[in-house]
């Protein structure tokens, strides 16, 4: 038996928006401690890795470790169905190959239940060893998607690079080039407003834009985002979901032939 | 020219 109550069911459809582009079928994994998920892209060039711990939740249950089997496209026709200020529970019986979204309004005057059938996914699970990364850079995540939408229209990679100027975002394409930097900046009224670069080596790395531009789709879970970057590692673009956990973006760099 | 890796080049099966 599993039942799930998330008061504020608009995060799971914000998850569900974040991610449905860059994956088409998951397994959401669901244990004792959260439900989770890890999935690659088709090209196997990005993963995305979501928890949502179970203290987020006003109800969790999860009487055993259970694998469901979703196809997003499907979970999110489902999820825009709900209110944004709708409460979301997820049901689902042991060994039933279905799963039961109930959306209840605010005021309780309005319950809908949508069942949606479940699926059979191979898929390989990864092992995200610890890293210890070269620089970690955290900014407003308006920013940054601003940031990957501009150079987007001039070029199709982007090269970033922190030394201790700051953090530089650069494209090059038919049109001409874009360079653009971002410096430290910690003497901002709100702590999401600030730009913070933790340094310990110089490092650039390219990566595809439009998997950036597709990350970015995870803005309004959180203020703020955190890259970090490594070279010969995948970046990790993290959005945290405040009280409950993250949506982790891996993308593979390209690299020099 | 850039070639594009792959997350199996860096991660291995759990």
């Amino acid at each position: 038996m599993l039942e799930l109550r998330l008061v504020q069911g608009s995060l799971l459809k914000k998850v569900l928006e974040a991610i449905k582009d860059l994956v088409n079928d998951a397994n959401f994994d669901c244990s004792a401690t959260g439900f989770s998920l890890q999935a690659m892209d088709s090209s196997h060039v990005a993963l995305v890795a979501l928890l949502l711990r179970n203290e987020g939740f006003e109800h969790y249950r999860c009487d055993r470790n259970i694998s469901m089997g979703m196809n997003l496209g499907n979970m999110n026709k489902m999820l825009k169905c709900a209110g944004n200020d709708d409460i979301i529970t997820l049901k689902a019986d042991d060994g039933s190959d279905t799963v039961t979204f109930m959306f209840e309004s605010p005021n309780q005057d309005k319950i809908a239940d949508f069942e949606m059938k479940l699926m059979d996914i191979d898929s390989e699970h990864l092992g995200i060893p610890e890293a210890e990364y070269h620089a970690i850079v955290r900014m407003p995540s308006a920013e940054f998607a601003r940031i990957c939408k501009d150079l987007s229209s001039i070029g199709d990679t982007v090269v970033i690079s922190v030394t201790k100027e700051g953090v530089k975002f650069s494209t090059k394409g038919d049109i001409g080039t874009a360079n653009i930097v971002c410096r430290q900046n910690t003497t901002v009224d709100k702590p999401e407003e600030a730009t913070v670069i933790e340094m310990k080596e110089p490092v650039s790395l390219t990566f595809a834009l439009r998997y950036m531009n597709s990350f970015a789709k995870a803005t309004p879970l959180s203020h703020t985002v955190t890259i970090s970057l490594s070279s010969e590692l995948p970046v990790v673009v993290e959005y945290k979901i405040e009280d409950m956990g993250y949506v982790r973006f891996y993308l593979a760099p390209k690299i020099e032939e | 020219q850039c070639l594009q890796s792959r997350i199996s080049d860096y991660f291995g099966r759990d």
